[in-house]
């Protein structure tokens, strides 16, 4: 553990309930695409079953727990508690086109040919690109609420934090692991638009509209 | 056996 990870950990734990509280509390999931939110669902679920095979640390399943369950709420409040305010007719992205090749990639290029390391492969792919839904549905719809834009920042901090982490866990203890990497810088570059949008807008005390 | 890496990260 060092301080780029921890902040990257309080960064993504951060995200998660930023959104379950926003929801929550406006009583309405309007902005927030469901697509981008069953992706994660499915990356947390597929990397984190290993909470039954592999222990680290009581802190690491503690926040796998949290992330969990989280993001099942989440699922739960916008497809039954909260059904009417989901915008549907926006949220148009198709999550097959990363569905599936995320697969055969983890079939592909992976460390070890066991189905929990296929599994924890998969998560990583699938996680670089499962923002994309959401992305194109601030782009379809030309903005975004602050609250929101907020928790994407927050997303997309988490895993630029990480890549400090790995590039420090590089020197200090000679930890590679290119899958993860290069699925982090992949997940960091697609944020980049919406870093620049943010940082020039809603940090001014703007909304964050597109032009 | 194959040796599966360690993921020590969330």
């Amino acid at each position: 553990m060092n301080i780029f990870r921890l902040c990257g950990d309080l960064s993504h734990l951060l995200a998660i309930l930023l959104l379950l509280v926003k929801i929550w509390k406006t009583r309405s999931c309007a902005g927030i695409s469901g697509k981008s939110q069953i992706l994660f669902a499915i990356v947390y679920t597929t990397r984190y079953l290993d909470l039954f095979t592999s222990f680290v640390s009581i802190y690491n399943s503690v926040m796998k727990i949290v992330f969990l369950s989280a993001s099942y709420g989440t699922l739960y409040l916008m497809f039954y508690k909260f059904k009417p305010t989901y915008d549907h007719n926006h949220d148009s992205f198709r999550i097959l086109y990363l569905i599936v090749p995320a697969l055969v990639l983890s079939f592909v290029i992976v460390h070890a040919y066991t189905l929990m390391e296929v599994l924890w492969t998969y998560s990583i792919y699938l996680e670089a690109v499962a923002i994309m839904p959401q992305l194109f549905m601030v782009s379809r719809t030309g903005e975004a609420e602050t609250i929101t834009s907020h928790y994407l920042f927050a997303l997309g901090s988490y895993r630029a934090l990480y890549i400090l982490n790995w590039i420090y866990r590089y020197y200090t203890e000679d930890f590679l692991d290119l899958i993860v990497i290069i699925a982090g810088i992949v997940q960091t570059i697609l944020y980049c638009d919406f870093f620049y949008l943010y940082i020039t807008k809603v940090l001014k005390g703007k909304r964050l509209s597109l032009p | 056996p194959v040796t599966e890496p360690e993921h020590d990260e969330l």
